[in-house]
């Protein structure tokens, strides 16, 4: 573990958390991309069904994971059913087909091993590379965002972006640690498709002014 | 040794 790992599952759970607050709050989920969060759902539960083949690797690892699927999972049952009403399908259209296809054929084709597991984990990080994209899109379309909405999806980009660092001082300074290099190239490839937003962020956001496109 | 498990990220 070392200091942009911590950061950057920190980061994750506080975009947790952002999301969760701004629909109990404003009992709504306007804004939010039902699409993405089907697709992280779809990544938690396909990554970590090492949690029940492996042996126990720590409390910090189980329990990070059971919270990713278990938020997840209660984000779409909320989106679902209580806030269903305030979920427009309407500018939620990103086809995410193309994206499942995309991560399984990836998959396929690049395993770490030949195994169930090992596919399945490779799918689930390329899915997450690009599970972002509905809710970008969403975005795109109606051309602002919430603040809200925009600190949910920073935070939930920084996760990744801050695992660019983590990977560097792993190799330098880890001499255990395997850099896997399908979770370095999807890893960077999600940062790229996070730039821009990042930068309108960066511009707008963080300087008071509301999330809008040029 | 944890070989056999390499996904020891999140």
């Amino acid at each position: 573990m070392n200091i942009f790992r911590m950061l950057g599952d920190l980061s994750h759970l506080i975009s947790i958390f952002i999301l969760l607050h701004k629909m109990q709050t404003s009992k709504s989920c306007s804004g939010v991309s039902f699409k993405s969060q089907v697709l992280y759902l779809v990544v938690y539960v396909f990554r970590y069904l090492d949690l029940f083949t492996n042996p126990f690797m720590s409390y910090y690892n189980t329990l990070m994971k059971i919270v990713f699927i278990a938020s997840s999972a209660y984000t779409i049952y909320l989106m679902s059913t209580v806030f269903k009403p305030t979920h427009d399908p309407a500018i939620d259209t990103f086809k995410i087909e193309y994206l499942l296809g995309g991560s399984l054929v990836m998959a396929l084709l690049f395993p770490p091993k030949w195994t169930f597991m090992e596919i399945s984990w490779a799918f689930s990080i390329w899915l997450e590379s690009v599970a972002i994209l509905p809710q970008l899109f969403m975005v795109q379309r109606t051309g602002e965002a919430e603040t809200i909405t925009t600190h949910y999806i920073f935070a939930l980009g920084a996760y990744r972006a801050l695992y660019i660092p983590n990977w560097i001082w792993r190799y330098m300074f880890d001499k255990k640690a395997k850099l896997e290099t399908i979770a370095v190239v999807a890893g960077l490839a999600q940062t790229l498709l996070y730039s821009d937003f990042f930068y309108i962020y960066w511009t707008k956001v963080m300087k008071g002014k509301k999330f809008q496109l040029p | 040794e944890k070989k056999e498990h390499p996904h020891d990220e999140l």
